[in-house]
């Protein structure tokens, strides 16, 4: 099946999220 | 005590594997009263990108640790431990670094972790970032130390997302090699 892959750049952009506090 | 990962919620970016962290910290004296899973306490799961950095941001940087305290960071469902039946077979690689570096690069090895930057299917098995007086250590654990295309594949992975200073040794060790020399642990 397919994998999900994510770039460093995009997880760190995902730090920013009010979903990830 | 375990608790698994909940589910990722609306607008969250779920990952490809849930993992669990846990960490443990050797208090001097008592190495041989008690065994290494009884120090091993878990911290958290999670499923989601988003639940990452929202554990991630609450744990001090391996930097901020005192002592002889580890991170293991395992998919959920592999102890951290060699006797587990992921880790069985396995072994991992081994990187020394200078003291100073080990917070980014902890932090680079989680990412392509959780990210799948390694293309190697269900071998990896979780990653632990050792804080010593000395140097710190990294390691990531895979299933298979006899699969040679796949601990070179995940060398080559860890040289490029890791950024490492040219002259880091790296060194890949079985489990069953750590546990005859009792280094492992």
């Amino acid at each position: 099946g397919t994998r999900i892959v994510y770039e460093r750049a995009f997880l760190m952009q995902c730090r920013n999220s009010p979903l990830a506090k | 005590t375990f608790r698994p990962a909940p589910k990722p919620g609306p607008g969250e970016h779920p990952l490809q594997f849930n993992y669990s962290i846990w960490f443990s910290k050797r208090t001097p004296g008592n190495k041989t009263s008690t065994t290494f899973g009884q120090h091993l306490k878990f911290v958290a799961s999670f499923a989601s990108v988003e639940q990452f950095w929202a554990v991630y941001s609450h744990l001090a940087r391996p930097s901020e640790l005192t002592g002889h305290s580890d991170y293991h960071l395992f998919k959920e469902g592999i102890r951290p431990m060699w006797e587990d039946d992921a880790n069985k077979l396995g072994g991992k690689w081994i990187i020394r670094l200078k003291k100073g570096l080990a917070s980014r690069c902890w932090e680079n090895l989680v990412l392509a972790m959780l990210g799948e930057q390694f293309v190697v299917g269900e071998e990896i098995c979780g990653a632990v970032v050792s804080v010593r007086f000395q140097d710190d250590i990294l390691s990531l654990w895979n299933r298979t130390a006899s699969d040679q295309a796949t601990t070179i594949r995940i060398r080559d992975t860890l040289k490029r997302v890791l950024h490492l200073p040219s002259n880091t040794v790296m060194e890949y060790k079985t489990h069953t090699d750590s546990l005859k020399d009792h280094s492992s642990f």
